[in-house]
C-alpha cells in the first residue's frame, strides 16, 4: 500500500524492523479469493531461498501454473469442494478453478500483508507513491477459499486445516458470518487449532458498523481488527448554483465536466419507479436525466453502478449520497461523480427542492496528504459490545481500512463492475478487509524480532501499545458521529507498530487458558470438545471466570438497576523487557465506579517473570445501556502497558 | 426436501475412535456409511477438527447424530468478504 506504512512510522526505520532473515522466514498465510501472482507485488527480487520450515504448495489449476509461485507467493491452494457441493461447478467463464484471484480482494489483502516494494504506484494517478507491504520481506501463501464473494465454511476449515499443515506463522482472514457461538463458527473452530500452533490469526471485525452489537469474530483467540481512517483524501467538490460547496470524495480519472453549472436533478424526480431514487439499472428516465447532474441515494446497488446507470441513461455526472451516517468512501467512477455525506445530501436535496432551476458542478481534487485528525474511526467499521462474551472486549485494535492502495487482479475492473473493461495493478478500497492484513502484516514483523512470542503475546503488545489520542490530546474521533470513538469502536486503539516491538510487558494467554474460559462459558465437553479437538471436563469443584481470562483490555458488564455491585478480575503480567518496577494508573471520568488495583506496584527482576494482579470494579445501579470508558495503565516510565476500560449496563 | 442432501460437517470424539480402526479416516467412513451408502464426504480434516464434511439429507444427518463418537453434525455456514 502506499502511504500507510508512513502513517504507521514504518518507512526508514531499519533499525526497528530490519531486512534480515528472521524477517523474511515469517510466512503469512492469507485465506482468501486467491492471487493475481503477475503483480509486481509478488516479485520476489532480493529473497532468499523458501523458508525451510515451509511445507506447502503451490497448485496449478485453470489459468495457473505452479510455476507462478516464487520467493515471495511461496504457496498458492484452492478449495472449491464445499462451494462446489452446494452450488454446482465453478462456473469457468466467470472464475478460475484455481487459485487465480478473479475478485481483486484477495490480492489487494495479500499485497497489503506482505506485498514487495514497488514503485510509481498508483490507481489511474491517485495515490501516487511507493507501495509495499508491512511486512514486505515476509513469504504470502494464499488459500483461496472464497469464489465469486462466497466463502464456504467447509472450504474455509479445509484452507485452514492445509495452512496449519504448510507452516504458515500468521494467518489472515479478511472474511466473517454471523454471530455464532464458537462451537459452531468454522472461523473460531479453526482459528483455535492455528493458535495452539503458536500461529497468529487475525480477523476483520466487519462492515456493518455504526451498529452496536455488529461485530464478527468475536472469539478471544483471534484478534480482531476494525478499521480507521489515514492522513490522506480524494477530495471532490460539489458547488451548488446558489452557492453553497460540499466537499465529497472520487477517484474519477477521465475528462472534466464542462465548465460552468450544470442542471442537477434527484433521481428520485426523474424516475417512475418507487426507488428511482436509489439509481438501479432502469430506472432513470432518459429525457430527465440527459447532459445533466443526477443526485442518487445510497443504497441497494453498489455505488459505482448508480454512476453507472447515470452514465447509460446519458447523465453528465452523479453525486452519490450517503444514506448510512457521515462515512465517505470513494470509487472510480466511469463519469464525473462524487460521494458526499448524508447530511451534506440532504442540504442538496433540500436545494433541489427549493429551486425550479437547480445547478450544480464537480470539481476534483486529486490526492491530498497530510489531513488531520487522523485516523478517525471509520463508519462502517463494526462496533461491540460483545455479543457472544460481553466481558471480552472487542474489537481488539483499529488499523487502516479506508482507501487503500493495494494490488488488484487483472481479471476484474477497479469498478468491479462487468460493464466497466479498464484494468488497473492497484485499486483503492475500503473495508475492515483491508485493516486485517495491516495487522496480520505487522504481527509478521513482531514474529519476526519475537519469534518465541505466542499469538497472544504479539496480540497483547499491539493492543497495549496502541494510542487513543491525537497528537494535540484529542480523543480519536468517530467518522460516524463526529464525536470521540469508544472501546466499542476501535478496541485498545490505533495500532502502532514501532512502540508494540517493546511493549515493556505482555498479557500472555495459552490454549489451557481458553479451557478455563470455555468452562466459564458453561461449554458441555462435547462443544469443548468440537472446538479444542480434546476431552476435557471441568473442574465442578472449581469457579471459572470469564473475567479471568487473561486478556488486556477489560469490559465490565454490570446488570442495570440491581444495586450496587462489585466485579472482579485477575490479570498475570509477563516481563518482555528489562527488570523494572511497574506502577498502576487508572483513569475513568465517572467517580461513581471504584477501581480497585491490588497490588498496584510489581517489580520484575527477569525476562518471562510472571506477576498477577486483580482489579475490582464497583459501580451502584444506572439505567440499562449506559456506558463508562476509561483505561488501567502500567508504566515504569518508559514503557506504558494500557488496557482499555468499558463498563457497560444492560 | 427430507431427500435433499445439503453440506453438514461432522465434528467426531477422536478418543471414542474403535480400536478396530487404525486410521480415523476409516472410522469417519464408517460411520458416514452406516447411515447412508450414498453420502458424499467432502473433506476430511486433520487439523482443525475431528471430522469431515459430506453431503446428507436432513434425515441422514439426524441419524448420524445418534452414531457413537458423534459430537456433532452442523449444516455449513456461508461467510462473506468484509
Amino acid at each position: 500500500t502506499t502511504r500507510t506504512p508512513l502513517f504507521l512510522g514504518l518507512d526508514n526505520r531499519p533499525d526497528v524492523f530490519n531486512d534480515s532473515d528472521a524477517m523474511s522466514n515469517v510466512i503469512i498465510g492469507v485465506l482468501d479469493s486467491g492471487i493475481w501472482p503477475e503483480r509486481r507485488s509478488f516479485d520476489d527480487t532480493g529473497l532468499g531461498p523458501v523458508p525451510e520450515s515451509w511445507k506447502g504448495e503451490c497448485e496449478s489449476g485453470i489459468n495457473f501454473s505452479s510455476a507462478m509461485c516464487n520467493r515471495k507467493l511461496i504457496g498458492a491452494r484452492y478449495f472449491s469442494s464445499g462451494y462446489e457441493a452446494t452450488l454446482g461447478p465453478i462456473d469457468e467463464s466467470k472464475e478460475s478453478k484455481s487459485p487465480r484471484d478473479n475478485e481483486g480482494h484477495g490480492t489487494h489483502t495479500a499485497s497489503t500483508a506482505a506485498g514487495s516494494v514497488v514503485q510509481g504506484a498508483s490507481l489511474l494517478g491517485y495515490a501516487l507513491g511507493t507501495a509495499r507491504g508491512m511486512a514486505y520481506r515476509a513469504r504470502v501463501a494464499v488459500y483461496k477459499v472464497c469464489w465469486l464473494g462466497k466463502c464456504f465454511g467447509p472450504d474455509i476449515l479445509a484452507g485452514m486445516d492445509k495452512a496449519i499443515d504448510d507452516n504458515v506463522n500468521v494467518l489472515s482472514l479478511s472474511l466473517g458470518g454471523e454471530h455464532f457461538d464458537f462451537y459452531s463458527d468454522n472461523v473460531a473452530i479453526g482459528a483455535f487449532a492455528a493458535m495452539e500452533k503458536g500461529i497468529m490469526v487475525s480477523c476483520s471485525a466487519g462492515n456493518a458498523g455504526p451498529n452496536q452489537f455488529s461485530l464478527a469474530n468475536q472469539a478471544p483467540w483471534i484478534t480482531t481488527v476494525g478499521a480507521g481512517t489515514i492522513d490522506r483524501d480524494f477530495p471532490a467538490y460539489v458547488s451548488l448554483g446558489n452557492g453553497k460547496n460540499f466537499s465529497g470524495v472520487s477517484f474519477y480519472a477521465g475528462n472534466p465536466l464542462p465548465s460552468g453549472m450544470l442542471p442537477l436533478v434527484y433521481a428520485g424526480n426523474a424516475s417512475n419507479a418507487t426507488n428511482g431514487n436509489l439509481c438501479i439499472m432502469g430506472t432513470l428516465i432518459p429525457e430527465k436525466v440527459k447532459g445533466k447532474i443526477v443526485l442518487c441515494d445510497g443504497g441497494v446497488n453498489v455505488r459505482a453502478e448508480k454512476g453507472y446507470v447515470v452514465k447509460s441513461a446519458g447523465g453528465a455526472g452523479m453525486i452519490f449520497a450517503n444514506t448510512n451516517g457521515l462515512g465517505l468512501v470513494a470509487d472510480a467512477h466511469l463519469l464525473p461523480a462524487a460521494a458526499v455525506g448524508q447530511l451534506d445530501g440532504d442540504e442538496i436535496k433540500k436545494y433541489i427542492t427549493s429551486d425550479p432551476n437547480p445547478t450544480a458542478t464537480i470539481l476534483f481534487g486529486g490526492t491530498m496528504v497530510g489531513v488531520q485528525p487522523a485516523p478517525i474511526l471509520a463508519a462502517f467499521s463494526s462496533r461491540g459490545p460483545n455479543t457472544i462474551t460481553p466481558e471480552i472486549l472487542k474489537p481488539d485494535i483499529i488499523a487502516p481500512g479506508v482507501n487503500i492502495l493495494a494490488g488488484w487482479s487483472g481479471a476484474v475492473s477497479p469498478t468491479g463492475l462487468p460493464e466497466d473493461d479498464r484494468r488497473v495493478e492497484f485499486n483503492i478500497i475500503s473495508g475492515t478487509s483491508m485493516s486485517c492484513p495491516h495487522v496480520s502484516g505487522i504481527a509478521a514483523l513482531l514474529k519476526g524480532v519475537h519469534p518465541e512470542w505466542s499469538p497472544a503475546a504479539i496480540r497483547s503488545a499491539l493492543m497495549t501499545t496502541a494510542y487513543t489520542t491525537y497528537r494535540n490530546g484529542g480523543a480519536l474521533l468517530d467518522e460516524a458521529t463526529g464525536k470521540p470513538s469508544t472501546p466499542f469502536g476501535h478496541g485498545a486503539g490505533h495500532v502502532d507498530p514501532v512502540s508494540a516491538v517493546n511493549p515493556g510487558l505482555v498479557y500472555d494467554i495459552n490454549a489451557d487458558d481458553y479451557l478455563n474460559f470455555l468452562c466459564a462459558l458453561k461449554y458441555s465437553p462435547s462443544q469443548i470438545n468440537i472446538i479444542t479437538r480434546r476431552n476435557f471436563t471441568c473442574d465442578s469443584s472449581k469457579i471459572y471466570s470469564v473475567t479471568d481470562l487473561n486478556y488486556p483490555s477489560f469490559s465490565v458488564a454490570f446488570p442495570a438497576d440491581t444495586g450496587s455491585n462489585t466485579i472482579r478480575y485477575s490479570r498475570t503480567l509477563t516481563n518482555v523487557g528489562p527488570s523494572g518496577t511497574y506502577k498502576v494508573a487508572v483513569t475513568l471520568p465517572d467517580s461513581s465506579v471504584e477501581i480497585i488495583v491490588e497490588p498496584e506496584t510489581v517489580s520484575f527482576t527477569q525476562i518471562n517473570e510472571k506477576i498477577s494482579y486483580s482489579v475490582s470494579f464497583t459501580a451502584p445501579s444506572k439505567p440499562p445501556s449506559t456506558n463508562v470508558f476509561g483505561k488501567i495503565e502500567w508504566s515504569d516510565g518508559t514503557h506504558l502497558v494500557t488496557g482499555p476500560v468499558a463498563i457497560s449496563w444492560s | 426436501a427430507m431427500e435433499e442432501k445439503k453440506t453438514y460437517i461432522i465434528h467426531m470424539a477422536k478418543s471414542q475412535m474403535p480400536a478396530t480402526f487404525d486410521d480415523h479416516t476409516h472410522w469417519y467412513d464408517a460411520s458416514l456409511k452406516s447411515v447412508s451408502e450414498s453420502a458424499e464426504m467432502i473433506y476430511v480434516y486433520n487439523n482443525v477438527i475431528h471430522g469431515f464434511a459430506a453431503r446428507l439429507t436432513a434425515q441422514e444427518a439426524e441419524s448420524l447424530k445418534t452414531q457413537p463418537g458423534i459430537l456433532s453434525v452442523l449444516p455449513e455456514v456461508i461467510y462473506q468478504l468484509h
